[in-house]
């Protein structure tokens, strides 16, 4: 806002962030020596694909660190969120430690009075850069995490050093102390983005005005690594990696005990964590697993886990979906709330019989025994008797059935019983008493010689 | 590792602590 910059009145720079396949999200961590103006210099160099997803910018020590101008060290704000990779993030005031520029998963603003002044790094869902004061006003704004950093680096693949300086107004010049901060050569750390949308994360180990690199070198190392676009973060004491929750570098603070060198207490911290869902809790219906929402029960759907699909039914528009299945409105059941309720049930879940005198079926929904709908719910008059002689009747008949059948079955066994008994007397009478010799005769009926001679011989009817 | 508190020793600030800034 003091001089038009190089591109305009465009402030920020846009850029899509890498996807990856789910699992691949594990940070690249480089270490480098490299020599600078014939120093050698050690740090750090991060690459994290999917930041929206791997990329959070934290309060210190906490949530709610900021507000309460917390400090602590990279250490502590890395443990909770089991940071994979973490660094000092944005600047903050040393002697009140009150966070500068928006911090933490940025659902309202916070305190950014002297946001505007740091020129804050977002990092919207869209993209990166400055932000304009509207922007910093906007309550609903499009950016997931925010982080305030001096000096843009490089802006769209090139070195933007000295539009930084001249976007700083005069006020700063005059002190001279802008300058002494870009050319010094100290501790740094960067944020930016490659060409393959990967955020990246710098870190060079160092002391003010005794070791370590200016921002002119830092840029051009950056630049040679591919990234686009990168932020100055904080440097000098406040420089700090952790890797694994474990510091990783050489800090340039001196400790209580000036032998040793003593991680400073910093305000925001930048992490580089496994992938989280969005939101973190799946919606608080599922579990996050590598970055994608696992839904819980049947019904879940969605990369949130936010909305219900009872399937392509719906419910059959009788009932409304809840996580667990169709409740169907009253007189409807069925999983799809597809089938009425059966004739003499009414209400939710068809649960309740219908109350209509003689068994009349009554309406789903209400109960109603409006007989109106109903055609075979017959008169009681003529109903209860007739059923009841039906019934009666029925009983009658088949009781008339039974004894006579029952009776036949007895007369036909007593007369069974007789004829056998008749046929086994006659039997004896003739197998009992004496035998009777009967000599065999001759075919053509010729009395035998012996056969004339028997005396008394009576014609009987048996042939032996 | 319990190395406590540094003393801030090394700043590297880009404003002079006196002025504050104004938001602009």
């Amino acid at each position: 806002d003091c001089t038009p910059v190089r591109t305009g009145s465009l402030k920020h720079e846009s850029w899509p962030q890498h996807l990856t396949t789910p699992g691949a999200g594990r940070p690249v961590v480089r270490t480098f020596v490299s020599h600078f103006g014939g120093r050698a210099v050690s740090g750090h160099l991060t690459r994290a694909v999917a930041p929206l997803r791997t990329f959070s910018v934290l309060e210190p020590g906490s949530p709610g660190g900021c507000s309460q101008k917390r400090r602590a060290t990279v250490e502590e704000t890395a443990r909770g969120p089991a940071c994979q990779v973490a660094q000092n993030g944005g600047f903050f005031r040393m002697n009140t430690g009150e966070c500068l520029g928006n911090v933490g998963d940025f659902q309202e603003q916070q305190s950014t009075t002297a946001a505007l002044s740091c020129r804050p790094r977002q990092l919207p869902r869209r993209g990166g850069g400055y932000l304009s004061e509207e922007e910093v006003l906007d309550t609903e704004n499009p950016f997931v995490q925010l982080l305030s950093g001096v000096v843009w680096l490089i802006r769209n693949g090139s070195i933007y050093i000295n539009e930084s300086q001249a976007a700083e107004c005069d006020e700063t010049q005059e002190t001279g102390s802008f300058s002494k901060f870009v050319n010094v050569m100290s501790a740094r750390t960067a944020v930016g983005h490659d060409r393959d949308g990967q955020l990246v994360l710098f870190h060079a180990d160092g002391q003010t005005e005794q070791r370590g690199i200016n921002l002119w070198e830092m840029a051009e190392f950056l630049l040679r690594q591919d990234v686009v676009n990168a932020i100055n973060l904080d440097g000098g004491g406040s420089a700090t990696f952790v890797l694994n929750g474990t510091l990783a570098s050489y800090p340039s603070d001196h400790c209580q005990d000036n032998m040793w060198r003593c991680p400073r207490h910093v305000s925001t911290v930048v992490c580089v964590h496994e992938p989280r869902c969005q939101p973190p809790d799946c919606s608080g219906h599922g579990t996050c697993v590598e970055g994608h929402c696992k839904c819980e029960g049947h019904f879940w759907r969605g990369a949130a886990c936010s909305e219900l699909d009872c399937g392509p039914a719906n419910c059959s528009g009788h009932g409304l979906c809840t996580e667990a299945g169709c409740r169907c409105n009253t007189g409807w059941m069925g999983s799809n709330c597809s089938e009425e309720c059966p004739l003499g049930w009414y209400g939710p879940g068809c649960q309740r019989p219908c109350q209509c005198e003689h068994h009349c079926p009554c309406d789903p929904q209400t109960g109603n025994c409006s007989t109106s709908q109903v055609k075979q719910c017959l008169q009681p008059s003529e109903v209860t008797p007739r059923a009841g002689e039906l019934s009666f009747f029925t009983r009658t008949t088949w009781l008339a059935l039974t004894l006579t059948l029952v009776f036949l079955l007895l007369l036909s066994t007593a007369a069974n019983v007789y004829l056998l008994l008749g046929s086994r007397a006659e039997r004896n009478r003739h197998l009992d008493g004496d035998y009777v010799y009967h000599p065999l005769q001759e075919m053509n009926g010729e009395l035998l010689a012996t056969e004339k001679e028997q005396p008394g011989n009576t014609h009987h009817p048996f042939k032996d | 590792i319990g190395e406590g508190a540094s003393r801030d020793d090394d700043l590297l600030l880009p404003y002079p602590r006196a002025r504050l800034r104004p938001a602009r």
